[in-house]
């Protein structure tokens, strides 16, 4: 699986 | 915050106040796809769950309620609008929603990251936004004189995306932990349906002639 990742976009 | 991101957000609500000025103005939703709204919407009920727990910004938060407000108001106005609902082409926008939906769902189920209901709708949100514009560009290929607004609407979304990856790129050689393989590789997935609409668009207004697609 992916990295989390950083849901600071939108 | 960079100045790609800042541009692309920007686009991003310019298009929409594009179509929704279309819409409310001239009372008329041609050439644009209820379906691709519909998807557009769909992506930000499933990315935004977090509005209230996940708090990043502001900016942030007052963005997702007007995507939210807007596509919503977009959807309501061509599915009830008295007047509206009239000029919506039913006939001529027919792609499938699960040819999109069931993919982008698949998908997400094989590679979210961890296994919580938010985080494999985000998942979701990502691979369904990346393909969501299908709907439109079949429909701008069917319409004869598609009219400025509906150019300039898809013009606007794709340039958003282009803005996007050039916030990427930006944001990979300034932050030492900024990896996202899956949102860039749906990003570009997304970047590359629009260049054959982009060709057509520079090439209509090189020409100064009225935007078409080959069918």
């Amino acid at each position: 699986a992916p990295a989390a990742a950083l849901k600071d976009e939108l | 915050m960079n100045v790609f991101r800042l541009a692309g957000d920007m686009m991003h609500l310019l298009s929409i106040v594009v179509l929704l000025l279309k819409i409310t103005g001239i009372k008329s939703c041609r050439g644009i796809s209820l379906k691709t709204q519909e998807l557009y919407l769909l992506v930000f009920i499933t990315r935004y769950l977090d509005i209230f727990t996940n708090f990043v910004s502001l900016y942030n938060t007052v963005m997702k309620l007007v995507f939210l407000g807007t596509s919503s108001a977009i959807v309501y106005y061509m599915r009830y609008d008295r007047i509206i609902k009239l000029t919506y082409d039913k006939e001529q926008d027919t792609f499938k929603y699960l040819l999109l939906v069931a993919p982008s769902a698949v998908l997400a189920l094989a590679t979210s990251h961890v296994y919580t209901v938010l985080e494999v709708l985000w998942t979701f949100s990502i691979y369904l936004e990346a393909v969501a514009i299908m709907p439109q560009l079949v429909l701008l290929q069917r319409t004869q004189n598609i009219d400025n607004l509906t150019g300039n609407y898809v013009f606007l979304l794709g340039s958003y995306r282009g803005l996007y990856i050039l916030n990427w790129i930006y944001r990979f050689f300034t932050e030492k932990h900024y990896r996202q393989w899956l949102v860039w590789t749906c990003g570009v997935v997304q970047t590359i349906i629009y260049c054959d609409f982009f060709y057509y668009y520079f090439l209509s207004w090189q020409n100064n002639e009225k935007l078409a697609l080959p069918a």
